[in-house]
């Protein structure tokens, strides 16, 4: 070894040695070059404007405290502290224990676990209305869009394109992702996740994710209203044939667009269910923020609802378009769809803020072009962290 | 968390709450 070592001759290449180190070096060039205006285009973290309180909340990484206070509450309770550590969280934050589907409290083996509780069938009867609310809360706030302005609080707005995305490609990468409207389009047979993990949707849909959609669904086809219409009781609403204009969020003549806030506090029951009858033809995941939403920071902080991660469910009812949009928030960071398996929220990616990525649930059903859902069911909820 | 609903509808679309307003999940928000 010794003689090898001191004996060998070394021979040197100079010229093919420049030529990889330049090669090399050039592709280290590119990437960064590239890196710098993707930076520019999405960018990653909010510019805070506003008062300090705002300042604050945006420099801390929430996401990750999100993740961390999440990870936290899955952490697993000794059973002899659970009945006082769960009556002792909905004394402060005032849940209603005789409701729960399962009263005996040590059966929940974490507060992520106890958060998510279900309710006993018939604590929440559906009121015979064209709309009912879609969770327990408090309404913020509610009125008619006006143009493309739906109003935060009084004479602050944010724009319906930002929050619910639109088909528009004319605008710049840029204004885009102001807007919130760069997307990733995904195919509506098979699709992609941000990890670039492809799933079947008939696949989900046909191995017993879409249990309830057949039962709303008549074998026509048509979606059928149970309790909701008086005048037309258990009649076959027409869904089908209805055709707004989803993309563009345009209103027919003698329509306007309507909007509602609920706001759900820490004790409030955290599933949300189907506000009427309609078709759930699209899902935009939006990437984002996960500042608080409580009427606090709504009136602090302004495009807080376009800042925040969430995931646009869109569709259509007997009136024309309609769109749900469960937005998530710190503590609650995590947004679940029970049809959706394949939606994976607050996740560790740095995912450029303003950008989405959109599913198509036509697959779903033929006829309808869609998931049907009818008054009541249950659509998914928010988990801890 | 919070959730939003953007619909359009006959303009006698009418909200049966106030803002501030508790509400449970299936009470009527809002009626034509």
């Amino acid at each position: 070894l010794v003689d090898s070592w001191k004996n060998t001759e070394t021979k040197w290449y100079p010229i093919p040695v420049a030529l990889g180190l330049s090669v090399v070096g050039f592709i280290q060039y590119r990437r960064v070059i590239q890196r710098e205006e993707e930076r520019l285009e999405h960018p990653k973290k909010y510019v805070a404007t506003g008062p300090w309180q705002v300042h604050v909340a945006a420099a801390l990484p929430l996401r990750s405290l999100s993740r961390l206070w999440g990870s936290f509450n899955s952490l697993t309770i000794p059973e002899p502290l659970r009945p006082i550590g769960y009556k002792l969280y909905s004394w402060i934050f005032g849940c209603n224990l005789d409701e729960m589907k399962n009263p005996n409290l040590c059966d929940y083996p974490n507060l992520s676990a106890f958060f998510y509780r279900e309710l006993k069938d018939g604590a929440r009867p559906i009121a015979n209305a064209t709309l009912v609310s879609p969770s327990d809360g408090k309404v913020l706030h509610f009125g008619i869009v006006q143009g493309q302005d739906i109003e935060q609080i009084k004479g602050v707005t944010y724009k319906l394109d930002a929050l619910l995305g639109n088909d528009d490609k004319s605008t710049s990468p840029v204004e885009n992702a102001i807007l919130g409207n760069s997307r990733q389009i995904v195919d509506e047979e098979e699709f992609a996740n941000v990890n670039g993990i492809e799933y079947s949707l008939d696949d989900m849909m046909n191995e017993g994710h879409s249990v309830k959609t057949e039962s709303a669904v008549g074998p026509d086809g048509l979606a059928r209203s149970e309790t909701n219409d008086p005048q037309d009781e258990r009649a076959l609403v027409k869904l089908a044939d209805v055709t707004p204009d989803i993309a563009n969020h345009k209103v027919k003549p003698g329509q306007a667009m309507f909007f509602c806030v609920v706001y759900l506090a820490p004790g409030d029951y955290h599933r949300f269910h189907s506000p009427t009858n309609w078709i759930v033809q699209t899902r935009r995941h939006f990437a984002g923020e996960l500042f608080s939403v409580s009427p606090y920071f709504v009136n602090l902080l302004q495009n807080l609802f376009v800042l925040n991660e969430r995931v646009a469910l869109l569709g259509k009812w007997k009136h024309g378009f309609f769109s749900m949009i469960p937005v998530g928030a710190t503590n609650v960071g995590s947004i679940k769809i029970n049809f959706d398996e394949a939606l994976k929220t607050n996740q560790k990616e740095d995912i450029p803020l303003g950008t989405y990525t959109e599913v198509t649930y036509k697959s779903a059903s033929k006829i309808l072009g869609g998931k049907a859902l009818r008054y009541g069911d249950e659509m998914g909820g928010f988990y801890l962290g | 968390s919070t959730v939003v609903l953007v619909f359009e509808a006959p303009q006698s679309f009418e909200f049966k709450v106030t803002a501030g307003q508790k509400i449970k999940m299936g009470e009527a928000l809002g009626q034509i």
